[in-house]
């Protein structure tokens, strides 16, 4: 799994 | 995907529903302004990273929506239709939301950096923002429709991602930990009004807590 760091929700 | 579109959508329906209400009935009756403060402050924090990071001309259309019109919403709720007796009863302590959404950003976090801090904090703070809500409907007992309609939108928002992080968690091996943790967090504060909104708001009764 990668960690979500692009942030790309609202 | 399906869960993300209607949780954006739902967010967005609040916000108007809101300010319809504000507009029509030049009223901000039951409506905290302490929590509306709350959403300015996690719309800024989370949004202001358009500033330097894009991700689609949806995202920040979106952003901008959401930082303006919270500001709008305060702006109306201060100086347009300032009500002293709703503020009266709106007396929830924030500082402590606050600083304790401060202090829970500094230690969970991806990255002990400016912008990765305002993000967490946003989170944390966007989870319990609708507390000096439920408190004011607690005291008061009862509520117009269609506010509660506003904080069901805006709560079924938080819960239309979870399936959405399940979604992607399966279809991209993407999880963002901190979002699922506080979304969940949201959607616990957010159960016991799901529930009486479910049982007497749908059913054409009248919101009154039991």
């Amino acid at each position: 799994t990668k960690q979500a760091l692009e942030h790309d929700e609202l | 995907n399906i869960f993300r579109a209607a949780g954006d959508l739902s967010h967005l329906i609040s916000i108007l529903i809101l300010l319809n209400t504000i507009q029509k009935s030049r009223s901000i009756a039951g409506i905290s302004l302490k929590t509306q403060i709350l959403y300015v402050l996690v719309f800024l924090t989370r949004y202001l990273d358009l500033t330097y990071r894009y991700v689609s001309i949806y995202n920040t259309l979106m952003k901008l929506f959401f930082i303006s019109s919270s500001i709008y919403i305060v702006y109306l709720m201060i100086y347009k239709f300032k009500n002293t007796e709703t503020e009266q009863i709106d007396t929830f302590p924030i500082e402590y939301l606050i600083g304790g959404s401060f202090i829970l950003s500094l230690i969970f976090n991806y990255k002990f950096q400016f912008g990765e801090i305002l993000w967490s904090f946003s989170l944390w703070l966007e989870s319990v923002a609708i507390l000096p809500q439920l408190f004011m409907l607690q005291r008061t007992g009862e509520a117009r429709t269609l506010t509660t309609h506003y904080i069901f939108a805006l709560g079924a928002y938080r819960t239309l991602y979870i399936p959405n992080w399940i979604f992607r968690w399966i279809s991209e091996g993407r999880v963002d930990y901190l979002a699922i943790f506080t979304g969940i967090v949201q959607t616990i504060i957010y159960s016991d009004f799901f529930y009486i909104y479910y049982h007497r708001v749908l059913k054409g009764f009248k919101f009154e807590l039991p």
